[in-house]
């Protein structure tokens, strides 16, 4: 268990600051807006009012004891660059800022903070990369041209082999794991027959996808 | 080869709209802002400046060519709402669109449109599941409480042996994958060797991942 201290409570945020409370840790949630405080003052452990560009208002928080601090400031890119700079000169270690342009990403790599995030888009490339191949559910990118992704067996495929399914590319795409309910399968047979709400692993180029995508439609 | 609708290019439409094109895809650009349209009348297939709400202007538009309209008009819910109410009156069977609240979520699932999305919030669970595992780079939660992780090995772990790393874990947790720069090893012995920078793909419930993270730090 660990504590977090997330400053400006908008929607990215308060998910931030909800799920780290759901994985058992505790978070000190700042805002300047007391309205948005009084909102999520039962949900959070430490709800505090405070304009963040303010060092001298930030210096009571107690820093030393969270293990990072994210910057969730949207809009107002002075602010977020004002806090963060802040949180430098009170000597926070772990900061993760929210950015939103390419020159607000740019300045903040120049202050150095540990992880810059830009949540529009790495949503957008998500739901383009969703649109893309609909049966892929989710994805990893491992690099060098290579996915492993998360396929959901569909009524169309219910009795299929995997063999059937893989067609020429059952030597080299590699079938990681099948979830079938509460059970797992690996090391899956070429005759391994396929049911409707299965999930299968597999990891390939994307090229294989792209033979693959028809054959699980 | 497919074409897509987008309409609204703010960060995450247009970060959708560049990645479909970069997947191969033509896609047309839709914003009521003429400024906008011209600073990225370049990287679009077409690129049209159209007030969305208004169904006769959209009518234009042969929606009929497009796998799917991506919805990306942001913080205007009444307009979301309007050009949502619109293309389903124009017939268009494939609508994603970016939701801001859960009212406007609850409206959009009324209406009855494909898929929902919340940028904001999902990538705000990832950053603290990132801040909960800062060893795991990326995951696929599978559910039933099973994860799939993507470890990169730190130099603290260089030539640690797989069986070191899984401990007491060893016959539970399942080892699906080691790429090593553009090679991939399946089946790994106890034995095997774990170099840097390797990329580490396990499969394991919440309390089994816990249990290895300072095994990995
Ligand atoms: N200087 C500041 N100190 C503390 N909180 C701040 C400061 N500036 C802005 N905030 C708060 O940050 C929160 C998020 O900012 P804002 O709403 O501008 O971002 P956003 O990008 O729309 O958020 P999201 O997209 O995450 O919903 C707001 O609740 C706002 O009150
Ligand atoms: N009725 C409309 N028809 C066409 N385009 C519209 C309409 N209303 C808004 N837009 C456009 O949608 C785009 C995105 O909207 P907006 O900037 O409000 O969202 P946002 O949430 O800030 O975007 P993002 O977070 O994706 O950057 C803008 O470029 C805007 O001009």
């Amino acid at each position: 268990m660990a504590h977090f201290t997330v400053i400006g409570l908008g929607r990215f945020g308060i998910a931030a600051s909800l799920e780290l409370i759901h994985l058992g840790h505790t978070v000190t949630g700042v805002d300047r807006d007391s309205k948005v405080i009084e909102k999520y003052v039962e949900d959070l452990t430490q709800a505090i009012i405070c304009d963040s560009t303010d060092e001298n208002a930030l210096r009571e928080l107690d820093f030393a004891q969270s293990e990072a601090v994210l910057v969730a400031i949207g809009e107002d890119m002075q602010s977020s660059l004002l806090c963060t700079l802040a949180l430098k000169n009170l000597g926070v270690g772990q900061i993760w800022v929210k950015a939103t342009t390419k020159a607000h990403h740019t300045i903040l790599s120049k202050l150095g903070v540990q992880r810059i995030i830009h949540p529009e888009e790495e949503i957008g490339v998500r739901v383009a990369q969703a649109l893309n191949y609909p049966m892929v559910n989710n994805y990893l990118p491992l690099g060098h041209g290579l996915y492993v992704v998360e396929i959901h067996i569909k009524q169309t495929r219910h009795d299929n082999s995997l063999g059937q399914i893989l067609g020429e590319l059952k030597a080299s795409i590699k079938t990681l794991l099948l979830k079938r309910d509460e059970q797992l399968f690996t090391e899956l047979a070429s005759d391994f027959l396929l049911k409707k709400q299965d999930i299968l692993l597999l990891c390939g180029t994307r090229s294989e996808l792209k033979y693959l995508a028809p054959r699980l439609a």
